[in-house]
């Protein structure tokens, strides 16, 4: 998890496709 | 085209629909914009600034821009029906794996064929630009790439299929569920298999695109190549490269 902590955060996040 | 085992053509339809409306949602410029930037151009002087560029400047500026991408490509792979549902190793893997050759399909979308020029922060570039990164090769192989997919002239929905297509590799090294992931990568195969049948496309542009796949690899290793290369010389400007494009192209 550390090694790839920005994409996990990515993969939970629930960006809109506004926020893109 | 049989339909794989215990599915059927209304869930094809609806993956159709699912990686459609995620590819819409998750490019960076629509269709209309890209029409209205094809044709705003880096002047010569303009050019000649980013070819008087550092390497090291060089090199983080296209690192800053790619990894502002790969963020759509992650969005873009959420969306896709399916892809939630595998672990956590499976998505990290895929997307590491995958997201540079989602990034060469989508190309083909701000690739002018007219003056081979690709759009490059805001404006479009020739090959000429990059000068400064020291890769020629890799470079030029991706401007020929480009040339290539835009003469299969795929629609907005044959790019959203093919490329989630690819990015569902179950052949990805140290995946845990590889059947769920060809399961999945079937299905979307199916659904770009009809989807071209329908537009009274034939097998043949199917073909055209799946004979690029071992040129977006070998531009995927070529980058790679480069990148370990540059790492060796210039260690501390990688390390100001983002941490997400660190983290995705990284050992």
């Amino acid at each position: 998890k550390e090694k790839h902590k920005i994409l996990h955060q990515l993969l939970q996040s629930s960006t809109s496709p506004v926020d893109l | 085209n049989p339909l794989p085992d215990g599915c059927s053509l209304l869930e094809i339809e609806h993956i159709t629909q699912s990686v459609v409306k995620s590819h819409i949602e998750t490019s960076q410029y629509s269709t209309d914009e890209l029409k209205r930037m094809m044709w705003t151009l880096y002047s010569p002087e303009e050019t000649r600034s980013y070819q008087t560029k550092s390497a090291e400047m060089m090199w983080q500026q296209c690192a800053i821009y790619i990894t502002n991408a790969i963020q759509y490509v992650v969005e873009f792979a959420k969306r896709i029906t399916g892809f939630m549902d595998l672990c956590q190793n499976d998505q990290i893997i895929l997307l590491k794996a995958g997201c540079m050759d989602v990034l060469l399909i989508r190309m083909c979308r701000v690739y002018n064929p007219i003056n081979n020029t690709l759009l490059f922060d805001g404006k479009f570039a020739t090959p000429q630009l990059f000068k400064a990164l020291g890769c020629d090769d890799l470079v030029n192989a991706v401007f020929d790439l480009a040339k290539s997919l835009s003469r299969i002239q795929m629609s907005e929905e044959e790019i959203a299929l093919f490329s989630a297509a690819v990015l569902l590799s179950p052949d990805r090294p140290w995946l845990t569920d590889v059947q769920k992931i060809h399961k999945l990568q079937e299905k979307v195969y199916v659904a770009l298999q009809r989807y071209l049948q329908k537009g009274g496309g034939s097998e043949e542009k199917l073909a055209k695109m799946v004979s690029k796949l071992p040129t977006m690899k070998s531009i995927c290793n070529l980058h790679i190549d480069k990148l370990e290369f540059f790492r060796l010389v210039h260690p501390e400007t990688v390390y100001t490269f983002p941490p997400l494009y660190r983290e995705v192209f990284g050992s």
